[in-house]
């Protein structure tokens, strides 16, 4: 009957089956349940509710989607509701066929039933059909994307047992892209942190990862792969030890012949990191407790700043602050000459009008792309490089190229539910 | 069965009675495709939602409410078709679609029932059809060929030759 009252309560019309299936939702926060009929006798309940958070917590990494389980609402509140059952099932007018083929299907009024009689595993765990990864692809239905028949896809109708990785390739990812659209929103910072790393055969070689930050989170970006790494946004506390909690507002990474220090500034203070200990530093060498003040250890920068960035070609740290540049020369411990200046007097706009015109929030310089990249809300402007200006001597030094879209540089950079952060 | 078990029994394999029917002719390989959206079934009964209001055509009330009786205590019965009705063999429509499904299954495509058809049919499934159906109207597309997206060869990226990255593990 509760069946029946959702499915009276909602008118519908046929759907435009296109190719790629249909936006099932409008809102961006939805709820889902295990709901108590429908517990599974193969796994204990938690097993199942931990594999269901993972699953969505997979979708929520590569679209602006977030998912909340709630088990205390209305049931007709409950956006995405699922449930294990055999035969003939949970009001369900298409029966389950026992074990093997059918093991479970997924309706647009947001129900996913799954196949009791089917020997449902946990992730790793070896022989059996992985509840993860039907999970995946119900939800998958649930959000609106049909079948699709390409190796590798999530959405491929038969179960695919053997795969060491299983995640959601680039063309799932821009498959619920289509209907939900990409993952765009500001950044801190962005920045490499450079390191050395020792070889398995003593070597030391010199390595980087790109990183994003936005409040209290923060993720691993995978240049070569075009993607975040797998299972970001991690908390902060979690990779970088004794940073403030809540976020910073710039991370820079001051890497010459003489120096190698990572400092990151929040508010009016600031901490220097250990790469080598993987946490901040309690004190520096002159006895100084961390965090210090900016105002102390940067002399002529004002703070709070809105962020920061280390050009190793002048080997100064530019501060921004609203419309104005702070250029520190760190070797001489001081404002460069002629410091603070205007953003469009440091950063001329190669088109004009096409210009952050300050407040930006993270300034980039790219070990991978070899280029500095200014952040503002959900678009970045990139600054002429010597290469740039051999090719085009009109371009002017520093000046800001036409602005792009930071969600098609850096892709599926997408925030989770706060409660889905832990699993 | 092994000689000795575990003090708990939990090595032994108790013998599940419900077993999905195993794929092994041409009239359930039809069923098979018409349930899949490969072929289109001659006379499921066409139930629409309409628009403004929603109104039932008589059928589907009765089939519903014989639906939740029916669960609360009929047993799984094996033999008869669910239903009582039949779908007819039209070779061509059933060769045709049975193309289509080897098609989109990666399958040498002979448009015959062979073996190689017969272990996909029977291959474990997500039981949405390949061209979805809108939840109670049981008439598959006009278009019975499976309207997935069948990918061209996109954009490829860079493969990632680095070291696996610490996620994956802690995934």
């Amino acid at each position: 009957k509760r069946h029946l009252a959702a499915l009276v309560s909602k008118s519908r019309r046929k759907r435009d089956l296109g190719e790629t299936g249909y936006m099932a939702f409008s809102k961006k926060v939805l709820k889902w349940r295990l709901i108590g009929e429908g517990y599974s006798s193969q796994l204990t309940v938690e097993e199942q509710r931990y594999i269901f958070r993972l699953a969505f917590r997979m979708w929520s990494e590569v679209s602006p989607l977030e998912f909340v389980e709630d088990t205390r609402s209305p049931l007709e509140d409950i956006d995405i509701r699922l449930g294990f059952g055999t035969g003939r099932h949970l009001g369900c007018n298409q029966r389950f066929d026992g074990t093997g083929q059918e093991f479970a299907h997924a309706w647009f009024l947001g129900d996913i039933h799954f196949d009791d009689d089917e020997h449902f595993t946990a992730p790793n765990a070896g022989s059996g059909i992985s509840l993860l990864k039907v999970a995946v692809h119900e939800i998958g239905h649930v959000l609106g994307l049909p079948h699709i028949y390409r190796p590798g896809s999530i959405m491929q109708p038969s179960y695919l047992p053997h795969e060491s990785v299983f995640e959601m390739d680039w063309m799932d990812r821009k498959a619920i892209q289509h209907l939900y659209g990409g993952c765009k929103g500001r950044f801190n910072t962005v920045f490499d942190w450079i390191r050395r790393e020792k070889t398995p055969y003593g070597e030391v070689v010199i390595r980087f990862n790109t990183y994003f930050m936005r409040d209290g989170w923060y993720w691993l970006y995978e240049n070569r792969n075009n993607r975040t790494r797998y299972g970001d946004p991690v908390a902060l506390q979690i990779g970088w030890r004794g940073v403030p909690l809540d976020g910073v507002d710039a991370c820079v990474h001051v890497w010459s012949r003489k120096r190698d220090a990572v400092y990151f500034f929040r508010g009016t203070q600031f901490w220097r990191y250990d790469s080598e200990n993987d946490g901040v530093f309690t004190q520096d060498p002159e006895g100084h407790r961390y965090p210090r003040l900016i105002s102390e250890g940067f002399p002529g920068v004002p703070s709070p700043i809105d962020t920061a960035f280390y050009d190793r070609r002048d080997s100064h740290i530019y501060f921004f602050k609203n419309r104005l540049v702070y250029a520190f020369d760190v070797e001489a411990n001081s404002l460069a000459r002629g410091f603070p200046k205007n953003i469009r007097d440091v950063f001329p706009p190669v088109v004009s009008g096409d210009h952050p015109d300050g407040n930006i929030d993270a300034a980039y310089f790219s070990y991978t792309h070899n280029a500095i990249f200014l952040l503002k809300g959900a678009r970045f402007w990139q600054v002429v490089g010597s290469r740039d200006r051999w090719r085009w001597l009109f371009l002017p030094r520093n000046g800001l190229l036409p602005h792009k879209e930071v969600d098609q540089h850096w892709f599926d950079i997408c925030n989770v539910h706060p409660t889905a952060l832990k699993l | 069965e092994k000689l000795f078990h575990n003090r708990d029994h939990s090595d032994v394999q108790t013998l599940n009675s419900h077993q999905a029917e195993v794929i092994t002719d041409k009239y359930k390989a039809e069923l098979f495709l018409s349930r899949y959206g490969f072929m289109k079934p001659v006379n499921w009964e066409e139930i629409q939602f309409e628009d403004s209001h929603t109104s039932f055509s008589g059928d589907f009330l009765n089939d519903l409410q014989a639906t939740i009786q029916e669960g609360a205590s009929v047993p799984h019965s094996r033999d008869a078709p669910q239903d009582d009705y039949m779908i007819p063999t039209e070779s061509e429509a059933f060769a045709s679609a049975l193309k289509e499904f080897q098609k989109v299954s990666g399958l040498p495509v002979t448009g015959v029932f062979d073996e190689a058809t017969k272990v996909a049919m029977n291959k474990p499934r997500c039981g949405v059809p390949d061209t979805e159906i809108d939840l109670n109207t049981a008439v598959a597309a006009e278009n019975s060929s499976a309207s997935d997206i069948e990918n061209s060869p996109g954009d490829t990226y860079e493969t990632d030759s680095n070291n696996t990255s610490e996620a994956v593990r802690r995934r």
